[in-house]
């Protein structure tokens, strides 16, 4: 099974 | 005051056509660099990020920066009611509550405008820090779309390997499995025929095919599309606007529990 990441583990909020 | 103007309408409606389903609303943002979007889908796993440079417009007039909150379906059935050939022009006051899409036919025989609602929208923005990839391929965008539309009947996820044999796109599901590798193919008639793989070493990453076939959507901007591949960040897939810019897609990869 695979966990789907979100975009906010990966890049900061500006 | 605002006022684009692009001779080339039916980019813009592309455009619209390539985002609308990913994105509801979206704020664009226009400055001196040009007209650009920013914007995840409601589950902030995928974001969009578009740029159309302001010289790749006849006319751009911006006295200051600006951001117009837009729903894309409204605005997706306002360009529908633009010509392939028309040129379409982009129209806001400071302060106003509107834009004003304005269409003219080529040969200036009929003139449309379509006034629609702003929206006040709270977006996030992420800060995307330029980065070096593992593996950078391009390879032409009809062939991506094809294989994310075949992989998407078998299976929900496809693994992207690039090694130096070329690139693996494989998937899995209920009714088997299936696996499609492109080899590197300079040898063609046409650039955009080619498929090129830059790697600086092997990566493999996993993605869910809902999305990627969402983002083949923007297909008709561009014969080809540059994948960017790193273990650890999400990919891009970007499909260059020829003279304008960029429209570029992020997704963040799914990883094993």
């Amino acid at each position: 099974t695979c966990n789907q990441k979100k975009l906010s583990a990966f890049f900061s909020l500006n | 005051m605002l006022e684009l103007r692009l001779v080339q309408g039916s980019l813009l409606k592309k455009v619209l056509e390539a985002i609308k389903d990913l994105v509801n609303d979206a704020n664009f943002d226009c400055s001196a660099t040009g007209f650009s979007l920013q914007a995840m889908d409601s589950s902030h796993v995928a974001l969009v990020a578009l740029l159309l440079r302001s010289e790749g417009f006849e006319h751009y007039r911006c006295d200051r920066n600006l951001s117009m909150g837009m729903n894309l379906n409204n605005m997706s059935k306002m360009l529908k009611c633009a010509g392939n050939d028309d040129i379409i022009t982009i129209k806001a006051d400071d302060g106003s509550d509107t834009v004003t899409f304005m269409f003219e036919s080529p040969n200036q025989d009929k003139i449309a405008d379509f006034e629609m609602k702003l929206m006040d929208i709270d977006s996030e923005h992420l800060g995307i820090p330029e980065a070096e990839y593992q593996a950078i391929v391009r390879m032409p965008s009809s062939e991506f779309a094809r294989i994310c539309k075949d992989l998407s009947s078998i299976g929900d996820t496809v693994v992207i390997s690039v090694t130096k044999e070329g690139v693996k796109f494989s998937t899995r599901g209920d009714i088997g499995t299936a696996n499609v590798v492109c080899r590197q193919n300079t040898t063609v008639d046409k650039p955009e025929e080619a498929t090129v793989i830059e790697m600086q070493e092997p990566v493999s990453l996993t993605f869910a095919l809902r999305y990627m076939n969402s983002f083949t959507k923007a297909t008709p901007l561009s014969g080809t599309v540059t994948i960017s591949l790193s273990s650890d960040l999400p990919i891009v897939v970007e499909y260059k606007i020829a003279e304008m810019g960029y429209i570029r897609f992020y997704l963040a990869p799914k990883i094993e529990d």
